[in-house]
């Protein structure tokens, strides 16, 4: 799996 | 955006605003951190540096500024409202949160994920968030009891980290994605601090009674 865009969480 | 998510974004946004709004409406800030409030608003403003670089959506970009707003505006109610200040619990709010901020900046200097400003200030927000909420606990255990503010303002933002991780498990389910290991280990970190207080916010909401700390 690619990583989550983690800055589009809060 | 998944439902999980949704549910912790705004969970989160009703821990903040209903205690901003109680304590305005009450005048009284009896019960809450001080610095827990100053560490959230430092959170906030180092790991939103992005709004300046990038758009994400118009709900990102009002979350944003809404959590930015609220945490300055309690921190200022609290410091300087002539009359919220008055119930500050000063002489019980004396976690030495400098330490927090000590080590959080330590870590984000030695673990992140590019060596930019930007992204050294957003590690640095994740790991004080963390441990952002101690001093508020803090506060709670060593008054012995929880009123009804201090007690759901910390019912919510437990619930925030819960859906996160649900957010998580969903999102690399259906999205073959998972998360940064930054956010998802300090998250789990976080996620288990609440823990303990939720044990006792359960016994006392199972036997109808007001919330008692152990000392």
């Amino acid at each position: 799996p690619k990583p989550a865009p983690s800055k589009d969480e809060l | 955006m998944n439902i999980f998510r949704l549910a912790g974004d705004m969970t989160h946004l009703i821990s903040v605003l209903v205690l901003l709004l109680k304590i305005y409406a009450t005048k009284s800030c009896s019960g809450i951190s001080l610095k827990t409030q100053e560490l959230y608003a430092i959170v906030f403003v180092t790991r939103y540096l992005d709004l300046f670089t990038d758009f994400i959506s118009l709900y990102n970009t009002v979350m944003k500024l809404v959590f930015i707003g609220s945490s300055l505006a309690i921190v200022w109610c609290m410091r300087y409202h002539r009359v919220v200040r008055r119930s500050y619990d000063r002489e019980l709010d004396t976690f030495r949160y400098w330490i927090l901020l000590g080590v959080s900046f330590i870590l984000a200097l030695v673990l992140h994920e590019k060596f930019t400003l930007q992204e050294v200030f957003w590690a640095f927000s994740i790991y004080l968030e963390a441990v952002a909420i101690l001093p508020q606990l803090v506060l709670l255990q060593r008054s012995g009891n929880v009123d009804n503010l201090a007690g759901q303002y910390v019912f919510f933002l437990g619930a925030y980290r819960a859906f996160y991780i649900l957010n998580w498990i969903y999102r690399y389910l259906t999205e073959q994605r998972f998360t940064r290991w930054i956010s998802c280990v300090s998250g789990l970190v976080q996620t288990a601090l609440y823990a303990d207080f939720f044990y006792y916010y359960f016994i006392s909401w199972k036997n109808n009674a007001k919330l008692q700390l152990p000392a």
